[in-house]
């Protein structure tokens, strides 16, 4: 038997709307530490690490490790019929291949309940090493999400480079090239108005704009975003979610041919 | 450019 419930219903609903373009089935893992989700885009460039934990729900329960693959379209068709202050419990058993999504009203004058048919999905489990990386940027994530809308109107890859004192963000195309430069900026009156600059070695990456500007559809979720980078490594692209998880995108970087 | 395919960089386990 699982059982969870959250206060916002919203909140999956964003986080689901924030990945199906990306991945449309997926396996929730579910065990007595939270709601975990982990899955490639079908090319296999991009990554999807979700971490629900289950002390950030209202009520956890899950008697023992339970999957359960959904249709991530389908699921999100079933979540924005949720009202906007809606809270959400999750029901699932073993015995039947459906979760109960129940929507319920803060007057709990309005109880709607969705069965969404669960699937058996062929998925690989990945290990993803905890790395070190070279370059650790935070900044506002409406800032991240107008960057790589920028530039994706100039072209198709950015180059990010990170040094000491600045990233940069760079972009080049038929029309001409674009530079967005983002210095340190600590002295801000809110934490998540900050651009914090953590810089071990100098990097330069570039990467395909569609995947990030795909990646930024979670900017709704957390106000700063996270970025690590190593040389020729995958980069991080972290929205915290607060005081229940995190959703982590990974995206491979382009490589001279 | 080429694209990197993320297979490389991490295992199944």
């Amino acid at each position: 038997m699982f059982e969870a419930q959250m206060a916002q219903a919203a909140l999956l609903k964003q986080i689901i709307e924030s990945i199906r373009e990306l991945i449309t089935e997926a396996t929730f893992e579910v065990s007595g530490t939270g709601m975990m989700l982990q899955a490639m885009d079908s090319s296999h460039v991009s990554l999807v690490a979700l971490n629900l934990r289950s002390d950030g729900f209202q009520l956890f329960r899950a008697d023992r490790p339970f999957s359960m693959g959904m249709n991530l379209n389908h699921m999100a068709k079933m979540l924005k019929c949720a009202g906007k202050d809606d809270t959400l419990t999750m029901r699932a058993d073993e015995a039947n291949d459906l979760v109960t999504f129940l929507f319920e009203s803060p007057g709990n004058e309005r109880l709607a309940e969705f069965e969404l048919k669960l699937m058996d999905i062929t998925s690989e489990n990945l290990g993803i090493p905890d790395a070190e990386y070279s370059a650790t940027v935070s900044m506002p994530s409406a800032e991240f999400q107008r960057i790589v809308k920028d530039l994706g109107s100039i072209g198709d890859t950015v180059e990010i480079t990170v040094t000491k004192d600045d990233v940069r963000f760079a972009a080049s195309g038929d029309i001409g090239n674009a530079t967005i430069k983002c210095r340190q900026l600590l002295d801000t009156e809110k934490p998540e108005d900050r651009t914090l600059i953590e810089m071990v070695e100098p990097v330069n990456l570039t990467f395909a704009l569609r995947y990030l500007i795909n990646f930024s559809k979670a900017t709704s979720l957390a106000p700063s975003v996270t970025i690590k980078l190593s040389t020729e490594m995958p980069v991080v692209v972290e929205y915290k979610l607060s005081d229940i998880g995190y959703v982590r995108f990974y995206l491979a970087p382009k490589i001279e041919d | 450019m080429g694209q990197k395919s993320l297979d490389s960089f991490f295992k199944s386990v």
